[in-house]
C-alpha cells in the first residue's frame, strides 16, 4: 500500500534497483521551466532526506543557468528537479531558470537562444512548456522546429510534457475539434504523456491518466519513423475513434511514451505536498531514466542517445509497459461527450508506447 | 506582405490586466530570428545520426559544426544589420550560430522598426510583461531574411494550476 507517488514507488514500478544510479563523469541532465518560478535548494535537500534513503543520490543541483527569483519556490520547479534527480539519481543536474528576464522577452525563446550559445550542455533536457498550436504562428513553430533539429544533431535529448488537457478542445462555431499543443507536436522532440496506477494506493499496472495530452498535429505532417505505429493504432481502433472532423490523421501524432503523472509527493517551501499531478511530473521521471541509460552508454564509450524517437519507434514498445486501458479528456459536447482518444495495444495517442521498464529499455538501448 | 507572423494569436488571454501603453522612451529587448541556411541538410543529418540502422548513428555534431551548417548567409546578415542600424539600433548580441540577434531599443524605435506594433504593459499574479497588442510587419527588403521577431506576442505559460487541476478534477 502507498499514499501517493514517491521516488521509491517510481523505482519499484519501473524496476530501478539501488544499483541503478549514475557514475559516469561526463554525464549530466537538465530541467527547464518557464513559469518565472524557481526551486529552493533547501527543498531539494529536504526531499532527498525524506524520500531518497533507498538509493545513492545527489542533494544539490550542480548548476543554475539564469537568475533565480526571490520569495516562494514554485511547485513545478520543485517537482521537476526533485524527480529528475530521483530516477536520474547521482547524475549532475542543471536547472535553466529565467525569473530575471526582461519584460519584453519570451522565456521559452530565451532558452532556445541559450542552447545556440552554449557548447557544453547536458545530454538530456526535460521541459514543461506548451501552447495551443492554433495560437502560434507557423513561422515561429517552423523555426523552433529547426532549433530542435540543431539540438538533436548535437546528441541532446529534448523531452517535452504532452500537456494536461487530454486531446484539448477548440470551439469553432458549430463544430468542435481537438486542440494539439506545441512543442509536444514537434516531430523533433520526444513527448511524454501521463498514466495512473490502476489502484491508486498500490503499485499495480498502469492505466491512462485522463489529463494526459495527446493527439495529432494540424501543422506538422507525420514523420516517417511513426507512420507504421500510428496507422496500426488507427486501424485497430477504427470503430471507436472520435469523428474524423475532430483531428488530422496525417499529422504528427503524440505522445511517444509516458510515465506516472498522478498523485505525487513534492517538497516545496519546506512543506511536503501530496496530490501533485501533471505530465510535468512524468517528463522528468522519463528524463532521469534516459540519463541513466546515457550513463551506461558513456561508460561503454558509446555516444549519448540524442534524438530518441527513430530508435524508440523501432523497438515497437518491446521494452516498455504497454498501457491499454483508459482514455483521456476531449471536447465536452454531444458527439464525443468529454472523451478524446483511448489507449490500445502498442502505440496510442494517450500514452504512446507506454511506460519504461528500465532494465529492458537499458538492454535495448545499450546495444 | 511584410507580416512574418500573420497567423499568430495577438489577443491577451484571460488573467492579464492591461496596465497601459509603454512609455516611448522605455527600453525593450527583442529577438530577431535570422533565416538560416541548409535547413534541409540539417534535417537529413538529424535523420542519419538518430537512425540506429544508419552508419552515421550517434556521430553527433559539435556546436561549431552546427554553426557552420546553418549560419545565415552574408547577405542576410548584412541586410538585417543595415536595417537595424538605419533605425539607430546598434546594441545587439548574437549567438554562436549567428542565427539570432538580441537587440535593445526604445519602444518608440521598435514601433517604427516594426510598423503596426503597439507596445503595452500587462500584469498577472505580480508578473509584469510588455507585449504588442497588434500584429507587426517588417520592411519588404527584410522580409525574406527573417523568420520572426520574438518579444512581441507569446506569453509565459501558467503552471500554478498543477495541484488545482487535479483537486478540481478529483472533486468533479
Amino acid at each position: 500500500l502507498h499514499l501517493g507517488v514517491t521516488p521509491a514507488i517510481l523505482r519499484a514500478r519501473y524496476n530501478l534497483t539501488a544499483a541503478d544510479v549514475g557514475s559516469a563523469q561526463n554525464n549530466s541532465q537538465a530541467v527547464a521551466q518557464f513559469l518565472e518560478q524557481y526551486y529552493h535548494p533547501a527543498d531539494l535537500a529536504e526531499f532527498m532526506s525524506m524520500f531518497g534513503r533507498s538509493f545513492q543520490h545527489l542533494s544539490q543541483v550542480d548548476r543554475v543557468v539564469g537568475t533565480q527569483g526571490e520569495g516562494k519556490a514554485g511547485l513545478e520547479a520543485s517537482l521537476d528537479v526533485e524527480y529528475i534527480m530521483s530516477t536520474g539519481a547521482n547524475i549532475s543536474t542543471w536547472v535553466f531558470t529565467n525569473p530575471g528576464r526582461h519584460e519584453s522577452q519570451e522565456p521559452f525563446l530565451q532558452w532556445m537562444v541559450l542552447l545556440s550559445n552554449m557548447s557544453d550542455l547536458p545530454w538530456v533536457h526535460t521541459i514543461s512548456y506548451g501552447d495551443d498550436e492554433d495560437s502560434l504562428s507557423t513561422a515561429y513553430m517552423m523555426r523552433i522546429n529547426t532549433e530542435f533539429m540543431k539540438a538533436g544533431v548535437r546528441g541532446l535529448s529534448l523531452l517535452f510534457a504532452s500537456g494536461d488537457s487530454g486531446a484539448g478542445c477548440r470551439h469553432l462555431g458549430k463544430e468542435n475539434s481537438f486542440r494539439p499543443s506545441f512543442p509536444a507536436s514537434s516531430p523533433y522532440v520526444t513527448t511524454v504523456g501521463g498514466t495512473s496506477f490502476k489502484n491508486p494506493f498500490k503499485v499495480t499496472y498502469e492505466v491512462t491518466d485522463y489529463i494526459s495530452g495527446g493527439g495529432f498535429s494540424n501543422v506538422f505532417k507525420m514523420p516517417g519513423y511513426q507512420v507504421g505505429a500510428v496507422n496500426g493504432y488507427l486501424n485497430t481502433v477504427a470503430a471507436t475513434l472520435p469523428p474524423q472532423s475532430y483531428f488530422n490523421t496525417s499529422g504528427r501524432a503524440y505522445p511517444d511514451m509516458a510515465a506516472l503523472s498522478d498523485n505525487y509527493w513534492v517538497v516545496t517551501n519546506r512543506v511536503p505536498l501530496p496530490w501533485v499531478s501533471g505530465t510535468s511530473a512524468s517528463t522528468p521521471v522519463v528524463g532521469g531514466m534516459l540519463s541513466l541509460i546515457n550513463d551506461q552508454r558513456l561508460l561503454k564509450g558509446l555516444p549519448a542517445l540524442g534524438f530518441l524517437n527513430p530508435r524508440l519507434y523501432k523497438l515497437k514498445g518491446q521494452p516498455l509497459f504497454d498501457v491499454t486501458e483508459g482514455c483521456h479528456l476531449g471536447c465536452l459536447d454531444e458527439k464525443v461527450q468529454g472523451k478524446g482518444f483511448c489507449a490500445a495495444p502498442a502505440w496510442d495517442p494517450v500514452t504512446g508506447w507506454g511506460t519504461p521498464n528500465y532494465p529492458a529499455l537499458l538492454a535495448a538501448l545499450l546495444k | 506582405s511584410g507580416y512574418l507572423e500573420y497567423d499568430q494569436d495577438v489577443l491577451m488571454p484571460q488573467g492579464w490586466t492591461h496596465v497601459g501603453r509603454v512609455d516611448p522612451a522605455e527600453e525593450l529587448e527583442l529577438t530577431f530570428a535570422l533565416k538560416q541556411q541548409n535547413v534541409h541538410l540539417l534535417e537529413e543529418t538529424l535523420r542519419l545520426v538518430s537512425d540506429p540502422d544508419s552508419a552515421q548513428y550517434g556521430k553527433h555534431l559539435s556546436l561549431e559544426e552546427v554553426a557552420s551548417l546553418v549560419r545565415p548567409s552574408e547577405l542576410t546578415q548584412k541586410v538585417v544589420r543595415h536595417w537595424l542600424q538605419s533605425h539607430g539600433i546598434t546594441s545587439c548580441l548574437t549567438v554562436h550560430t549567428q542565427d539570432f540577434l538580441q537587440c535593445a531599443m526604445t519602444a518608440d524605435v521598435a514601433e517604427r522598426l516594426l510598423p503596426g506594433s503597439r507596445f503595452n504593459r500587462y500584469l498577472r499574479d505580480g508578473l509584469s510583461l510588455v507585449r504588442s497588442s497588434a500584429p507587426y510587419s517588417v520592411h519588404d527588403d527584410v522580409h525574406q531574411h527573417l523568420d520572426f521577431v520574438g518579444g512581441l506576442h507569446r506569453l509565459p505559460p501558467k503552471g500554478q494550476d498543477l495541484i488545482q487541476k487535479k483537486q478540481h478534477s478529483k472533486t468533479s
